[in-house]
């Protein structure tokens, strides 16, 4: 099974 | 004071419509040199950016920078009421704005429609978006795209894309069993079967296929779609925008386990 990642684990928040 | 007049107005309904089952409420951010938005699924695994460029209206003038709240599915409700040939116009006087009007003009300018929406005030959670130099980049049909992920979505959520120097390959897994389609380098004059690979490292990286149905809704906006990846990247979907600017969709990766 695969894990979804989210955006906020490559781009940062600003 | 703000006015965007736009000639083709039914790109912008094709726009709200490409991101209507993505994003609930957006901020669009208005400047001297034209709009744009970015804005996350409520799951923030996916990102919306669209910018469009000023020089691409018909008449444009933005005063002062100016944000704007905006409820997708309120504006979904009055760009129904513009024609897919009408221009499209907004406009506010205010510097902080509490609705924006609509202006909907037929093309003998003998059928005005004004609308008025009430602004939402949204805290921005917009991201750092880095310039990337993805090491694949694939320019293809969106309609071929677009059908490729929907067949696969049939099989498996999930879907792996490998890529190599000459070929780009999606691959699914599902409990009724597997499959791949293997598209190749094709420098055809057809639109609808020419495939550009620019291939600097090979990538094999893992999406859900739900969010690529949804950004498959952009189809409408333009013939070709180029996906852009880089490993432990998130996947950048692309649909320009002729004239006007480009609606960029980001995908974070699955990993497996």
């Amino acid at each position: 099974l695969a894990t979804q990642l989210l955006l906020s684990n490559f781009f940062n928040e600003m | 004071m703000f006015e965007a007049k736009l000639q083709q107005g039914v790109i912008f309904k094709k726009i709200v419509d490409a991101i209507k089952d993505l994003v609930k409420s957006v901020n669009i951010d208005a400047s001297t040199s034209g709009l744009s938005m970015q804005a996350m699924d409520s799951a923030h695994v996916a990102l919306v950016s669209l910018k469009l460029n000023e020089n691409g209206f018909k008449d444009y003038r933005c005063d002062r920078p100016i944000t704007l709240g905006l409820s997708i599915e309120n504006l979904s409700k009055i760009l129904k009421c513009a024609g897919n040939d009408d221009t499209i116009t907004l406009q506010t006087d205010e510097e902080e704005p509490s609705s924006l009007k609509f202006f909907f003009e037929n093309q003998q300018a003998s059928k005005i429609s004004e609308f008025s929406l009430n602004l939402m005030s949204l805290d921005s959670e917009s991201l750092g978006i880095p310039d990337t130099d993805y090491s694949s980049v694939i320019q293809m049909s969106s309609a071929e795209f677009s059908r490729i992920c929907k067949e696969l979505s049939s099989i498996s959520e999930t879907v792996e894309i490998e890529t190599s120097k000459e070929s780009v390959k999606f691959s699914v897994q599902g409990d009724i069993g597997a499959g791949s389609i293997t598209v190749k380098n094709n420098q055809s004059d057809k639109d609808v079967d020419r495939v550009d690979l620019q291939i600097d490292q090979p990538v094999k990286l893992t999406f859900a296929l739900r969010y690529l149905n949804m950004f498959n809704k952009a189809v409408s906006l333009s013939s070709t779609v180029s996906l852009n990846m880089s490993e432990e990247n998130p996947l950048m979907v692309e649909y320009k925008i002729d004239d006007l600017g480009s609606l960029r969709f980001y995908l974070a990766p699955k990993i497996s386990d």
